[in-house]
């Protein structure tokens, strides 16, 4: 028996927000720890990691481990029938080939039921070695998206610099140069609009502006993102989830020929 | 121009 409760229905829509644009369908790999999911996009240029841990969801109980396959399209259909503010429960038999979304809403009066078939999915699992980073950058989640989003207009690809000094990026194209610095916050104030920087060594790194433009869909899950980048390997874009886990994207960097 | 890598070629298959 699976079943996990989220008492805000929210917080399960913005991960599915999160993800969809990349992924159209992917595997929920539970077990007693929590809800893992990874998966390279269609072009496997990059991939996703999701973390949904056991002890962030209002109740948790998974007696075996279970994999379920997702079509993301048709679990978007179902979580749009839930209000923000709706209990939802995903729950499953163990050996299930269906799985059931239910919304309760605040005051007891409407329960709803979405039973979906699950799909055999035939996912690749990657190994992450852990890496120590040349430079992290920690960043407010709404300015990421907006740099992100502003120089796709001038370019397909994104530079990214980092110096202690601060961040900047850059992008190019037919109309001309754009470029944007933020400098490292000196007095932190309100945490949430810090840029922080930890840098071993600096690094200058190209990515495809579409990837990173996917990416901040994440946006409404946080305040603060953290990029970590080393020479020529892929950038990690993380994106904390309050108080039950994260999702972190990896992208491969374009790398000169 | 740049290429593009595949994420697959960084990380190990499980």
């Amino acid at each position: 028996m699976f079943e996990a409760r989220l008492s805000s229905a929210t917080t399960l829509k913005k991960v599915l927000d999160a993800i969809k644009d990349l992924l159209n369908e992917a595997t929920f790999d539970c077990n007693d720890s929590g809800i893992q999911l990874q998966a390279m996009d269609n072009s496997h240029v990059s991939l996703v990691s999701l973390t949904l841990r056991a002890d962030g969801f209002d109740k948790y109980r998974c007696d075996r481990n279970l994999s379920m396959g997702m079509n993301l399209g048709s679990m978007a259909k179902i979580m749009k029938c839930a209000n923000n503010d709706d209990t939802v429960t995903m729950k499953a038999q163990d050996n299930a080939d269906t799985v059931v979304f239910m919304f309760e809403s605040q005051n007891q009066e409407k329960v709803s039921d979405y039973e979906m078939k699950l799909m055999n999915l035939d996912q690749e699992h990657l190994g992450i070695p852990e890496t120590d980073y040349a430079c992290i950058v920690r960043m407010p989640a709404m300015e990421f998206a907006r740099i992100c989003r502003d120089l796709s207009q001038f370019g397909e690809s994104l530079v990214i610099c980092c110096t202690k000094e601060g961040v900047k990026f850059s992008a190019s194209g037919d109309v001309g140069s754009a470029n944007i610095k933020l400098a490292q916050t000196t007095s932190v104030d309100k945490e949430e609009e810090a840029v922080i920087i930890e840098m071993q060594e600096p690094v200058t790194l190209t990515f495809a502006c579409r990837y990173l433009n996917s990416f901040t869909k994440a946006t409404p899950l946080t305040n603060q993102v953290q990029l970590s980048m080393s020479m020529d390997v892929p950038l990690v874009v993380e994106y904390r989830i309050q108080d039950i886990g994260h999702v972190r994207y990896y992208l491969a960097p374009k790398i000169e020929d | 121009e740049n290429s593009q890598k595949n994420i697959r070629t960084f990380f190990l298959s499980k």
